[in-house]
């Protein structure tokens, strides 16, 4: 049970754990990889023989984001897409407005899925084949 | 395992080719361009929550509440019904819910404390909502609406995915609950392309009059549309091409008198000497008084309601299968079978005439086209100023006297080829019995 000592129970509710904010690219890269905008085994790299400084001077023109931060290209398009299904400006920059979405209340299911057409034809196939397979 | 799986050495197994062939396959699929899958292909759903998730902020009652509320809100807008069982084995249970905080109920998610993710689900059916959060009961305060996350995550256990359309009860983040929010329409088809539209019978469908009177001493009349099947109803929103919220109710809840059962046929003799409302079940009629909103319990001679309809319209006799009352000839359309007795209020008696087969009173427009008999409901609608016959799933549309202004060769009281019901009044859904008000 959840400590308290009160009989109202009031001194309970101080001891609840905060989730972890999403504050920079490191956090976002795995809000983004968590929720499926970047797919496992998609993790971004930094390309070899780019700098982490050159790569993000390439990328610093226009956008906000301090030099520090270290997006590729996948990381970007993952940006991209989770600003644009969440109807934000899509610049690719993670920026304040990108940040206040992420840290937003939500619901744990990922957002990207992925489609399994060729494994469900096969199962189909196999279902078709054993009658006694039960559909959950 | 999945990676294990598929670098078995030896000749793989069907559930190893299976996770292999996942494996290979995987491509992502854009968000917006999913539209769910069935997760379910029966239509009666047991939910229970489980009893080591309790929440520990909301008594098990209010949990048990808002649950109840979550599944009818879904029931309420697809063919799907929904039942508490605290009893069956838990394989037998199709949806588990219940609160945990970080590791929890053998989850391979932990949850991140307070703020950020509230809830999950796996399309197995498992429902998780992070205690730490602070859960609020409809119309309390702010913190999150667990009503309003319930029916998400039970949209995703149902295989919808997350949709980005505001208004969507299916986006992916949270909103601040406006005043009451529902299941909107697009978010309705979605659950119907995975569990098909609502259908069936109906006992009696009509559009109840009422008399207001408005500050100036006016009268105004106004109508609502009723649907009866059995002992249920729902009132339809023309005007929102949707049942009321919170529909189905059941007869004796808002129609008080009549059997709970339900009605054959529902009557509105209306004219300039009559305003009386009938109610037809069996043998037996009740009259209805509109202004009380209950059962009249005697009529004018003193006799005591039910009266038997072969008494009150002679040449008449129950059961029914339905009526209507046509003002422009001041006759009652008595349906049963394949035949149809036209009742003449005024001189109170049946029309020489009567019986008729139904197909001779109201030809096909289309030859073939026709219910030819044991109709369920004959209807004058308001709003579209003419009657529907339907029968089943179907209707058909008598010829009104607009269509015949506009081609002159329609037969009178001509029946328009058939329509399926649905098409024309959506989402009229049943609810499971165990959750009626």
């Amino acid at each position: 049970e959840k400590v308290f000592h009160s009989r109202d129970h009031s001194d309970a509710m101080n001891d609840i754990r905060q989730a972890e904010l999403i504050t920079d690219t490191d956090t976002a890269q795995r809000f983004l990889s968590k929720y499926g905008f970047i797919r496992d085994g998609d993790d971004p790299q930094i390309p070899a023989g780019q700098t982490e400084v050159s790569l993000s001077l390439d990328l610093q023109e226009g956008g906000s984001v301090s030099r520090s931060s270290s997006p590729d290209l996948r990381f970007i398009s993952a940006l991209k897409e989770f600003q644009r299904v969440s109807g934000l400006p899509v610049s690719g920059v993670f920026d304040d407005v990108t940040k206040a979405a992420m840290n937003k209340p939500r619901c744990g299911v990922p957002d990207q899925d992925e489609e399994l057409e060729s494994a469900e034809q096969e199962l189909n196939e196999t279902a078709e084949s054993n009658s006694t397979t039960t559909h959950n | 395992h999945t990676h294990a799986a598929a670098n078995n050495t030896e000749p793989p197994g069907r559930k190893q080719r299976h996770l292999a062939a996942l494996l290979r396959s995987r491509r992502r699929r854009d968000a917006s361009e999913w539209k769910g899958h069935m997760a379910f292909s029966k239509s009666l759903l047991k939910w229970r929550l489980m009893g080591e998730g309790y929440s520990s902020q909301l008594s098990i009652d209010e949990q048990k509440y808002i649950f109840r509320l979550a599944f009818r809100m879904w029931s309420e807008v697809s063919p799907l019904q929904f039942v508490e069982d605290v009893d069956s084995p838990l394989e037998d249970i199709d949806i588990r819910l219940g609160f945990g905080t970080g590791r929890h109920l053998g989850c391979s998610q932990r949850f991140d404390g307070a703020g950020r993710e509230f809830a999950h689900a796996w399309f197995l059916g498992d429902i998780h909502f992070d205690d730490d959060e602070h859960f609020t009961v409809p119309n309390t305060g702010s913190g999150i609406s667990l009503l309003k996350v319930a029916v998400h995550e039970i949209g995703h256990v149902l295989g919808l995915p997350h949709i980005y359309r505001s208004g969507s009860i299916m986006q992916p983040s949270y909103l601040p609950q406006d005043a009451g929010f529902e299941i909107d329409w697009m978010d309705r088809k979605s659950i119907q392309s995975l569990y098909g539209e609502c259908k069936g019978r109906f006992s009696t469908v009509f559009d109840w009059i009422r008399k207001e009177q408005t500050a100036y001493g006016e009268v105004v009349v106004r109508f609502n549309t009723y649907f009866m099947r059995d002992g249920w109803y729902w009132l339809y929103e023309n005007r929102n091409n949707r049942t009321r919220y919170g529909d189905p109710v059941a007869v004796q809840v808002g129609w008080h008198g009549l059997p709970s059962s339900g009605v054959d046929a529902y009557v509105h003799v209306w004219n300039r000497k009559t305003d009386a409302v009938y109610f037809f079940k069996g043998v037996q009629y009740w009259r209805y008084d509109s202004e009380n909103d209950q059962v009249f319990t005697e009529d004018s001679d003193g006799r005591s309601y039910p009266r038997l309809i072969s008494e009150g319209f002679p040449g008449v006799s129950g059961p029914v299968d339905t009526a209507y009352y046509d003002r422009r000839d001041a006759h009652i359309y008595f349906f049963k079978g394949s035949q149809v007795f036209r009742f003449d209020v005024r001189m109170h008696r049946l029309a020489s005439s009567s019986p008729q087969k139904i197909t001779e009173v109201f030809p096909a427009v289309v030859p073939g086209n026709h219910p030819l008999g044991n109709l369920d409901a004959a209807y004058f609608s308001y709003s579209h100023n003419t009657v529907f016959l339907l029968k089943g799933s179907w209707f058909w549309r008598m010829v009104s006297g607009r269509d015949r202004r506009r081609s002159a060769s329609l037969p009178p009281n001509g029946l328009m080829p058939r329509r399926e019901v649905e098409q024309q009044w959506f989402d009229i859904c049943d609810v499971h019995s165990s959750s009626l008000r």
